[in-house]
């Protein structure tokens, strides 16, 4: 079961204006991000219980905490893999959505099982010797709700296929 | 004369000088609207105390012991990466600071994604590093920072509004906590900042406005924490985001309101690897 406490008292602990204005010893300030990371874990299982009662559907949730340096292990990884964005905001949002992956295509997938249009880009050569490609789609998520996109990576011989079908008939 | 590198999408047009690859202009498509912008990194030189005061720069205070900072580079070496979804401008302007200049298709703001350290302190000078982005407008020694997300303040050059003030730093008595915005208008145009993060922020010439990003320091500055704060660890590297927003003044709040709501409360993105089983056993 998950449980959003811990977050919560470590956030408590956290408004300390030695948190908040970063006026503290270096060993203060890494036992602030301890109990912050330490809250994070129970609260993903929360998410995921949530996000399994909505969906109705029990998943491997995984939240990749180092999104914004590109390190994304399921996404760097999988040949294919769900992508669900939940929108905290009493609004609907449109969001680019990116992801370190490996080389290749992609088919992506929204919530209505169509196709819809992604791009590889190159990062940064200063962001990752390792990791050199993100994959970017338009998402569009419903005020307070969540949408899953799917990801398919395509290997060699269907991405000469799909090539080969998105390529314009010549008219007779 | 400049050879010129273009982002755009429907909306944005960000023009660049290929010969030194930093922003030298930015256009609301939607408004017509053309502004002069050049941004770049810069660094104060962090004061050990001087003969005018003591005090040193530190986790308490910020003091720089000059108030002209140091431009990081004067040029950046740049790549550009264009597709049918983003235009980017990947920025280098040194080991220890990058930039991209992104423009997704359908957005109406220029996201400048930048990443600041292990700022180098082999010089013994500590630094204070700032993002500045310089136009022409005339903003008659004004600007507006936000206050938690909430209520705008207009700021005033070497003003105080409830007490005559006798300002002994004309930098740091200049700056502002900006949680989540800072912008300058010049009546007409607005041009807005959106911070991912708290940060210090200032206006210290007119049309220009500036962000504290990052700092490296050498010594304490008496106030108890008796340390200098000096990152060792991966948090000596920052990574974080600056969303630009160009506007008429009319528009500009509702642009720059519902944007920040959009980043402060930013969609979560969980990742699954697909084969579930249903969550009620009917």
């Amino acid at each position: 079961s998950g449980d959003s406490a811990p977050l919560k008292e470590a956030m408590a602990v956290l408004q300390h204006h030695d948190a908040v204005s970063g006026t503290a010893r270096q060993n203060v300030v890494n036992d602030y991000a301890r109990q912050l990371a330490a809250g994070w874990g129970p609260c993903e299982v929360l998410v995921s219980n949530a996000l399994a009662r909505l969906s109705h559907y029990k998943q491997n949730f995984s939240f990749c905490r180092e999104l914004n340096i590109s390190i994304c292990p399921v996404s760097q990884t999988s040949e294919r893999f769900q992508v669900t964005l939940y929108n905290p905001l009493g609004r609907k949002v449109d969001q680019m959505v990116r992801l370190p992956v490996d080389e290749g295509n992609f088919i992506v997938k929204d919530p209505h099982d169509q196709n819809i249009s992604s791009n590889v880009v190159m990062v940064p050569s200063s962001y990752s010797e390792a990791y050199q490609w993100e994959l970017l789609f338009p998402a569009s998520v419903p005020a307070l709700g969540f949408s899953t996109y799917s990801v398919t990576k395509m290997s060699d011989h269907n991405h000469q296929a799909h090539n080969l079908l998105s390529r314009p008939r010549k008219h007779k | 004369s400049h050879r010129v590198l273009v982002i755009e999408n429907k909306y944005i047009r960000a023009t660049l000088d290929s010969g030194t690859g930093l922003l030298m202009k930015i256009e609301n498509l939607e408004q017509n609207l053309s502004l002069p912008v050049s941004q770049g990194f810069f660094w104060y030189n962090a004061s050990v105390g001087d003969e005018k005061s003591s005090q040193a720069s530190g986790a308490y205070i910020f003091r720089p012991n000059v108030g002209k900072p140091i431009p990081v580079s004067r040029w950046a070496q740049i790549s550009v990466v264009k597709t049918a979804l983003v235009q980017e401008i990947h920025q280098n302007f040194s080991a220890w600071c990058s930039q991209v200049i992104r423009l997704y298709k359908g957005q109406r703001h220029l996201e400048l994604e930048w990443t600041v350290g292990p700022i180098p302190v082999r010089d013994d000078w500590g630094k204070e590093v700032i993002s500045r982005f310089d136009t022409p407008m005339k903003t008659k020694g004004q600007f507006f920072t936000d206050s938690n997300g909430r209520e705008i303040l207009k700021r005033r050059d070497d003003y105080r509004p409830t007490w005559t003030l006798n300002q002994t730093e004309p930098v740091a008595g200049n700056y502002y906590p900006v949680n989540t915005r800072i912008y300058i208008t010049d009546g007409q145009m607005q041009l807005t900042v959106l911070t991912d993060r708290s940060q210090g922020g200032s206006s210290l010439q007119d049309g220009s406005l500036e962000l504290m990003v990052h700092r490296r320091l050498l010594v304490d500055d008496g106030r108890g924490v008796s340390e200098p704060l000096m990152e060792t660890d991966p948090g000596d590297k920052v990574r974080g985001r600056h969303l630009v927003l160009l506007s008429s003044v009319s528009d500009a709040a509702a642009r720059h309101r519902l944007l920040a709501e959009q980043e402060v409360l930013a969609p979560q993105v969980v990742l699954s690897l697909g084969g579930s089983s249903p969550y009620h056993s009917r």
